[in-house]
């Protein structure tokens, strides 16, 4: 299957913009 | 459709792996046996998504703030973190010595790597360990089949480049079998440059 990657600089983004609902 | 205990919430990222923190203290004066191992060992957290690892991360304390001799472990969910677990067994880590004042920097770059699937070994991962200690602190990265050097290898160079280490950086490895036979985790380890 696929896998899910994540580079460093995109986790600390997500860190920064957490998701609103 | 998630069957796991823990899930993503709505437009979250979700991870690869489900992953698991853990905490363990321990005096130093008292015999390190598997069993007072295991009734010192707290599970304190599981994440799905890279929200809730935030979330999560963010309320804990920084390694590097810790004192005595303590570790923060963060293992794929189902894996504990004993030598023993069925999916360590046959496994084994390898180990960075830091210098007092490092630790948190490190740690947060190494479970980044690991979180993302920067490593890229298939299913070899179990997870990472912080070990606060006296003298220094030394951060760990566990893999399931010791014996299989591609692997070991790979790990160490992706090592090598997410914690940016300078090129002479000692780096060790030891299987989880030598550890169980000499009861300690950071001693007769093989060197690697």
């Amino acid at each position: 299957g696929t896998r899910i990657i994540y580079d460093r600089k995109f986790l600390l983004e997500c860190r920064s913009s957490p998701v609103t609902k | 459709v998630c069957l796991q205990t823990v899930c993503p919430g709505a437009g979250e990222h979700p991870l690869q792996y489900n992953y698991t923190f853990w905490y363990s203290r321990r005096t130093p004066s008292r015999p390190a046996s598997s069993q007072s191992y295991e009734q010192n060992i707290r599970q304190i957290g599981t994440v799905a998504s890279v929200e809730q690892f935030w979330r999560f991360y963010s309320h804990l304390v920084r390694p590097g703030d810790l004192s005595g001799h303590s570790d923060f472990h963060l293992f794929k969910e189902g894996i504990k973190p004993m030598w023993e677990d069925e999916s360590n067994r046959s496994g084994g880590k390898w180990i960075i010595r830091l210098r007092k004042g490092l630790a948190s920097r490190f740690w947060e770059n190494i479970i980044l790597a690991m979180l993302g699937e920067q490593f890229m070994v298939g299913e070899e991962i179990c997870g990472a360990v912080v070990s606060i200690r006296f003298q220094e602190d030394i951060l760990s990265i566990w893999n399931r089949t010791s014996n299989d050097q591609m692997t070991t290898s790979r790990i160490r160079d992706t090592l090598r480049r997410v914690l940016n280490l300078p090129t002479n950086t000692i780096m060790e490895y030891k299987t989880h079998n030598d550890s169980l036979r000499d009861n300690s985790s950071f001693r007769n380890t093989k060197i690697s440059l």
